[in-house]
């Protein structure tokens, strides 16, 4: 009836529910009293009201973590979709955080909430970025290491989206390699 | 079908208005 009310604005549903999570390294707390659930968005507007209203993640204290995972999943090796599953890794020089840490962070949230991956997209469960004196990291997380094809498409894509030269490669290591590890070394299971 | 957005389409939307 009300012929003034303007046109509703319809948001753009995503895919997949998100939920952001940050960590902060407080040493007499434990892992997961550490670990808190920021908020959680469903569409393409909501994602941007998120973004462009939290420190980005070069500016954050180091010891701190962002991760953005599918919602219902926990960002840790121990939820049930993470522990048969994996980690594309990329490692950064501390001069990096300054010129492309953001960016590559950035393009890493939109492949996850635009479902860059094709088919294999539902083997996505979430991104973590470790921000750390001795090093940045960005880690793209998967549901099952055995899933080559997925894995493999999955690493290709996101090593082509972050625009990294081929010279550069990046290695996927299991979780329960890495949880199990001895050293500070896990063999990679695959790389792009 | 899956919703599946390019980073441009995504990144259209960065600076527009909220909407209430």
């Amino acid at each position: 009836q009300d012929m003034s009310m303007p046109t509703r604005y319809m948001k753009h549903p995503l895919q997949s529910r998100w939920a952001l999570w940050f960590y902060k390294n407080v040493k007499s707390k434990t892992w997961h009293a550490n670990v808190r659930l920021i908020t959680k968005f469903d569409t393409v507007e909501d994602f941007w009201a998120l973004y462009n209203n939290i420190q980005i993640a070069s500016k954050l204290m180091s010891g701190c973590d962002y991760s953005l995972f599918r919602d219902g999943i926990e960002p840790m090796w121990e939820d049930y979709r993470n522990k048969c599953g994996g980690r594309w890794l990329i490692t950064f020089s501390k001069q990096q955080r300054h010129t492309e840490l953001d960016r590559f962070w950035l393009e890493t949230l939109l492949c996850l909430i635009g479902e860059s991956f094709g088919d294999y997209s539902d083997d996505v469960c979430g991104a973590v970025i470790n921000i750390r004196a001795k090093g940045d990291k960005i880690a793209l997380w998967t549901t099952h290491a055995e899933n080559r094809d997925a894995v493999l498409h999955i690493g290709r894509t996101l090593k082509e989206r972050l625009g990294l030269p081929a010279k550069i490669v990046i290695g996927y290591q299991a979780h329960a390699d890495t949880a199990t590890k001895s050293g500070s070394i896990v063999n990679n299971k695959f790389v792009v | 079908g899956k919703k599946q957005y390019d980073r441009e389409f995504l990144l259209g939307f960065q600076f527009m208005p909220a909407c209430i």
